[in-house]
């Protein structure tokens, strides 16, 4: 049945459709087929891109490949209890056409906490986790003292998190591999990276995640969005934007990921 | 009455915590009592901002100045409109507390959509809405033909927006005053800024709201979080933080937003 890997973050605007994009497209190339689930519908950040790329290809006539894409839309239901149950049944019967028929289910999860976000986290096999460098977004994994920048205590993702490794060992003694990646690095701000860098490898052995190297803050990161297109794409003929040493920096960037992850060096 | 500050976003990550926190310390600087609601009360960014700097004065000796503050959480009552009754009670009575007492309220709220925060949006007098300098972001506001960068129609968020400005003249045949400021902009990447500056431009007309400078990637931002401090408060005595060039850039860019939400230069 697929790898489903789920990209969650309750924090907002940590990078998580940005990283679930990449991950799609590199996964496609690699020749695996991915099936992609949006948990955060209404927003439709991930099914937008899908749209925008799906619509790049009818123009160009390209066959740039796509993922089979659900979006799984919050319930109307106005009673709490139904609503669980109609959001239960729909994310279930999406999902289990997709782990028969694809090698790997890509979820991208809101920047909120909700039932079907953690739904989502319980049938994860892998959990990506982009964070922004900053003492803002540490605060939803941990709470940290201010002069000796020693972890004081688990925050609510980390302990939402810890939740799900509980449901998803429930289900079917399951594991979570969790990889924690700072996202939009700056080349500047040497202190605050250090500092950060710092609490990551502390917390990681105390929540138990992996630390991946994350994405420099690079424009070739979003500049394709309208296009349907990531840096990926951009060897393909008939895309027509040119490479740079930025792109082929960004490029290292995702493989390193992909190895983190767990694919070799030669698969991406 | 006090003079209502929403800042909204439904976009995650686009620095409405940041902007509120910046704004709430300029507005006690020039003297104002101000009220604050944190309508993202699990996720807390402001009310830990809030609560660091409190235990910053306690062990430091300080005063510096810190708001009326008020987390406003989620109803946990399963059936829907129980649920929203309470919401709505619990907003209507702390902001109804605040506004007697305070110039300013400011109310944070979160990256996503749910009843408190229409009630936040529908109350007030001025929406401030940070965006990072990004297609992604602006998705949320219109979509926008990839080729010719025109404006197709609004997305969710304006649509957000249009409802609570009739709410809000329905209640008091009061308007809302809307800011969008585009926030972490980078020294780089001249095209897709320009592309992005175009776009706000249009976008200013089509959906009604004054676009303001913004601020730009600065590490000052965010790495003072921990101690509860801001910018703002480096000239105090017994902070002890130098300040730098940057510094003086950053709180440039805090006086431009003040003088466009309305305040003269000599206030800031
Ligand atoms: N490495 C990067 N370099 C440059 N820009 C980036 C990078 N990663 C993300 N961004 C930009 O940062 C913003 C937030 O990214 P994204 O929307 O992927 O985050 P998210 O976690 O999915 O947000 P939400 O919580 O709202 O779902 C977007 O404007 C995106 O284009
Ligand atoms: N101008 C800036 N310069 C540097 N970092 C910034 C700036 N503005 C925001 N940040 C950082 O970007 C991240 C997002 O900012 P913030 O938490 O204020 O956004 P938000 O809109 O409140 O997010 P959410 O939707 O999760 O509530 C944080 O890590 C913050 O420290
Ligand atoms: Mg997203
Ligand atoms: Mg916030």
């Amino acid at each position: 049945r697929a790898h489903v890997i789920v990209i969650g973050n309750e924090k907002g605007g940590s990078g998580k459709s940005t990283t679930a994009m990449h991950l799609i497209v590199s996964l496609m190339k690699m020749g695996f087929t991915v099936g992609s689930l949006d948990i955060d519908a209404r927003q439709g950040t991930l099914t937008r891109y899908i749209e925008n790329r799906t619509a790049f290809n009818a123009k160009k006539g390209l066959k740039l490949p796509t993922p089979e894409h659900r979006p799984i839309y919050r319930s109307e239901v106005s009673d709490g209890n139904e609503a669980k149950l109609d959001e239960r049944d729909r994310f279930t019967s999406a999902l289990g056409e997709m782990v028969v028929g694809c090698n790997f289910v890509v979820m991208d999860c809101p920047g909120s906490d909700n039932y079907l976000s953690r739904l989502a986290h319980a049938c994860a096999d892998t959990l990506i986790t982009p964070i922004n460098d900053s003492f803002i977004d540490l605060d939803m994994l941990a709470r940290i003292d201010p002069d000796t920048l020693d972890i004081k205590g688990p925050s609510i993702y980390a302990e939402m998190v810890w939740d799900a490794r509980k449901r998803r060992a429930g289900i079917d003694g399951g594991t979570i591999d969790w990889i924690v990646m700072r996202n939009r690095l700056s080349h500047l701000d040497a202190r605050n990276k250090r500092d950060i860098a710092e609490i990551v490898e502390k917390l990681a052995g105390r929540i138990r995640f992996r630390p991946a190297p994350g994405f420099g803050e690079r424009v070739i990161y979003r500049e394709l969005f309208l296009k349907g297109l990531t840096l990926l794409d951009l060897r393909e003929k008939g895309v027509g934007i040119p490479m740079s040493m930025s792109h082929m920096a960004a490029r290292q960037e995702v493989r390193s990921l992909l190895e983190v992850i767990g694919f070799k060096p030669s698969d991406g």
